[in-house]
């Protein structure tokens, strides 16, 4: 029995309207620890992890580690009829091939359920190492929005570059080349709007920005985004959600041969 | 010439 009760359900329309563009089906695991996911794209260059941890859900039952299979696009359509201040519940019984999502409204006046069909998804698990990062940078998400999208009115791909100066954005394409200087700002009204580098040392690494692009959709989950970078590793985009998780994207580099 | 990089390049299957 599965029982998961999310009061700001908003939370969690969020969650698919940030990850439905890169990966199309998904596992959905659900332990003791929480309800996550972990998925790569078909090309296997980019991965999303996600975690709600089950503190911050208002009702947390798992009997048992039990893994969902779903079409992202159909949980997105099933969301898209839960209003921004419904409260969600999710429900599977043992054994079922099917989960039901409940939309309480706030003052408990409409109560809604959908019931979708699970899938089996065959999906390779990776192993990721808890690892050091040459720069980590944080800054707020908007911006580095703003800065992937209009990069992309210029070139395919984004060199990121810290230094001490700050943490560079630069592109290049046939209709010129541009770049985009972001420098440490701590003295801001809100620390939101901090942009803050931690550097053990210089690190330059390039990517596709169609991908980071992608993992923008993650805006509206959370004013900061922390970039981790090392040249031995992929990049990897965080945004918290709210205080009971995170979605991380994991892209790896272009490199020159 | 640049080369997109995958995931399994870094990262180990479970």
């Amino acid at each position: 029995m599965l029982e998961l009760r999310l009061v700001q359900g908003s939370l969690l329309k969020k969650v698919l309207e940030a990850i439905k563009e890169l990966v199309t089906d998904a596992n959905f695991d659900c332990s003791a620890t929480g309800f996550s996911l972990q998925a790569m794209d078909s090309s296997h260059v980019a991965l999303v992890a996600l975690l709600l941890r089950s503190e911050g859900f208002e009702h947390y039952r798992c009997d048992r580690n039990l893994s969902m299979g779903m079409n992202l696009n159909n949980v997105s359509k099933m969301l898209r009829c839960a209003g921004n201040d419904d409260i969600i519940t999710l429900k599977a019984d043992d054994g079922s091939d099917t989960v039901t999502f409940m939309f309480e409204s706030p003052n408990q006046d409409k109560i809604a359920d959908f019931e979708m069909k699970l899938m089996d998804i065959d999906s390779e698990h990776l192993g990721i190492p808890e690892a050091e990062y040459h720069a980590i940078v944080k800054m707020p998400s908007a911006e580095f929005a703003r800065i992937c999208k209009d990069l992309s009115s210029i070139g395919d791909t984004v060199v990121i570059s810290v230094t001490k100066e700050g943490v560079k954005f630069s592109t290049r394409g046939d209709i010129g080349n541009a770049n985009i200087v972001c420098r440490q700002n701590t003295t801001v009204d809100k620390p939101e709007e901090a942009t803050i580098i931690e550097m053990q040392e210089p690190v330059s690494l390039t990517f596709a920005l169609r991908y980071m692009n992608s993992f923008t959709k993650a805006t509206p989950l959370s004013n900061t985004v922390t970039i981790s970078l090392s040249s031995e590793l992929p990049v990897v985009v965080e945004y918290k959600v709210a205080d009971m998780g995170y979605i991380r994207f994991y892209l790896a580099p272009k490199i020159e041969d | 010439e640049i080369f997109q990089q995958t995931l399994t390049d870094y990262f180990t299957n479970k």
